[in-house]
């Protein structure tokens, strides 16, 4: 299928099964095909699955279908990777107001292998070379769905510790890394780390340093040699 | 240049080897 008839798809607003089909598709394509495909699904089709991500994400749980749909907003976010993997997608991706904020919200321990991705793709996004702070733009969305759900703001984040599935405990360390590494300022990267420590990161990486993972164990020891450098720098 | 490809898988990289938070 061409570029253009994912969009006339989408457009036919299609539901539950046929989205998912069609979304399943469409990531094939866009991983596939050369950079000339992904700028003919281009902006349009960007906006379209921002639509429909943000469509499912206000849908109720108590929707009939709600599982499906769950697996749409999954497929929406590995859609987003594979769109973003050029400079152009990614390009498009910052330049829309609802990019980064939607996949915060994707954000969502109860769906622990959507939130693994949807963590690193954030974690990505904070490292990106850009004039912009881009780690500042994530930080902000963290912190405005927090305010809107009356939550701490990395209370998600430490949710996603505490479930047992291991590449979530590693994707949430990647992104708690990305926020700090990022941060030009001493205070800054102390004062996002007590706030953490304050939350109960302390105990939880007493629990984690005792799991013999590999992926785990980059990240447990990137955390703790960019404290011990600040704390030198102190 | 739009057709720079492999950025995401770039930059997950650098972040799963924690090259990322290396100082520089």
């Amino acid at each position: 299928r061409s570029a253009v008839m994912y969009i006339q798809e989408l457009k036919t607003e299609p539901r539950d099964t046929q989205l998912l089909s069609c979304l399943e598709s469409l990531r094939i394509s866009l991983n596939n095909n050369p950079v000339s495909w992904v700028q003919t699904f281009g902006e349009e089709g960007l906006i379209l699955l921002l639509n429909f991500l943000k469509k499912l994400q206000d849908e109720k749980e108590e929707y009939p279908n709600a599982g499906v749909g769950v697996k749409c907003q999954h497929e929406i976010i590995r859609c987003l990777k594979a769109f973003m993997n050029n400079k152009y997608g990614l390009k498009a991706m910052l330049a829309s107001a609802d990019g980064i904020p939607l996949l915060v919200r994707a954000i969502n321990y109860s769906v622990p292998h959507m939130m693994v991705d949807a963590v690193k793709l954030l974690s990505a996004i904070c490292i990106l070379e850009h004039p912009e702070n881009l780690h500042e733009r994530v930080l902000e969305s963290i912190t405005a769905l927090a305010e809107e759900r009356d939550i701490e703001r990395f209370q998600p984040l430490l949710s996603g510790m505490r479930k047992s599935n291991i590449a979530l405990k590693g994707g949430c360390m990647q992104l708690i890394n990305a926020l700090i590494s990022r941060g030009e300022e001493l205070d800054f990267r102390i004062h996002i780390r007590s706030e953490l420590m304050r939350l109960g990161l302390r105990e939880l990486l007493a629990e984690v340093r005792n799991i013999e993972n590999e992926e785990l164990r980059v990240q447990l020891q990137g955390f703790d040699e960019q404290a011990e450098e600040d704390s030198e720098d102190l | 240049d739009g057709d720079e490809t492999g950025i995401m898988d770039g930059l997950l990289e650098a972040l799963q080897s924690g090259a990322a938070f290396k100082r520089k």
